[in-house]
């Protein structure tokens, strides 16, 4: 893209982490400050070098959670960038994004939304419409518009981020995991719960794949036995198999932890909602000796 | 509240800017 962060800046953005990781930011917040002076009394205020210094000290405040602080800076830093890169420069998305984060942080989804949109087009347009940080950006803006209530964006946005980590990461990808159980969240919201249960059962599915080679008699994915659990407790035959096998299906299985165990939690909280409460209940145990 | 706090968490920051 053309910028390098010169050596001088990245020893200082080297000793500010430092400083801030020790939760000195009272040395750290000076320090920026004063290279921030110097930067610009030798480069003028529109140099990449500027804005690295106040992408550098926009974390120093966002690490503090002065979300507002570190987006006035980022802010800064955006219009030097658009300037000074070009307005469709991977540093620009980015800064959009990061941006976007800080309002999102502060519950202003509405002022988010536009920012990350921008940031989407832009790597859309340098990456292509299939790449893996086009996926992570329709996330953020899944997420942004989630917030907000505006559901049927967000299936368009989870679905389309899906195919791309699917396609480009594989199945297995951790990406692949989070992004279905988001998913699942916003078809909830919509009503659409056969399709939540079946992306829960999809993520469960895989990770017991994963971890056993296959799907069959002698080895079914944790919410098979789940529902013959329920149903045989509805005829009376009781499965003698105690509960803590399943939590021991659980810890052979490490792909994907904390997201399968929030799935377990999810599928089992569905199967309560339908009044599947020996499958709920199965579900949840193993989620609980999971965890 | 929680499920948007949550989601608040998830979002994901770029660090490129900052990387070499």
């Amino acid at each position: 893209g053309g910028y390098e962060i010169p050596a001088r800046l990245r020893t200082l953005h080297n000793l500010v982490i430092q400083y801030a990781s020790q939760g000195r930011y009272e040395v750290a917040v000076p320090l920026c400050k004063q290279a921030l002076e110097d930067l610009e009394k030798t480069s003028g205020h529109d140099h990449p070098d500027v804005a690295t210094m106040l992408n550098i000290l926009a974390l120093v405040y966002r690490d503090q959670n002065k979300y507002k602080e570190a987006a006035h800076l980022l802010n800064d830093a955006l219009s030097i960038r658009e300037k000074t890169l070009g307005k469709d420069h991977p540093a620009v998305a980015a800064t959009l994004n990061n941006l976007a984060v800080l309002y999102g942080k502060r519950g202003k989804y509405r002022e988010a939304e536009p920012l990350c949109k921008r940031a989407l087009e832009i790597r859309e347009k340098v990456l292509g419409k299939d790449h893996p940080d086009v996926a992570k950006q329709l996330n953020n803006l899944a997420l942004l518009c989630q917030n907000q209530g505006k559901y049927d964006e967000v299936e368009y946005y989870y679905c389309r981020a899906l195919e791309i980590y699917q396609a480009r990461l594989g199945p297995d990808d951790p990406n692949v995991a989070k992004t279905k159980n988001n998913l699942a969240s916003c078809y909830l919201k919509q009503g659409k719960f056969k399709a939540a249960e079946q992306l829960y059962k999809d993520i469960l599915t895989q990770a017991h794949v994963k971890e056993f080679g296959s799907v069959d008699d002698d080895h079914k994915p944790i919410w098979m036995h789940a529902e013959e659990r329920e149903e045989m407790s509805k005829t009376s035959h009781n499965d003698s198999t105690p509960y803590s096998e399943y939590g021991g299906w659980y810890k052979a299985c490490r792909v994907n932890s904390p997201t399968v165990n929030t799935t377990l939690r999810n599928l089992g909280a569905l199967y309560r909602r339908q009044g599947k409460l020996e499958a709920a209940e199965t579900l949840e145990e193993c989620a609980m000796r999971s965890r | 509240d929680q499920q948007n706090v949550n989601r608040q968490q998830q979002l994901e920051w770029d660090d490129s800017t900052l990387t070499y």
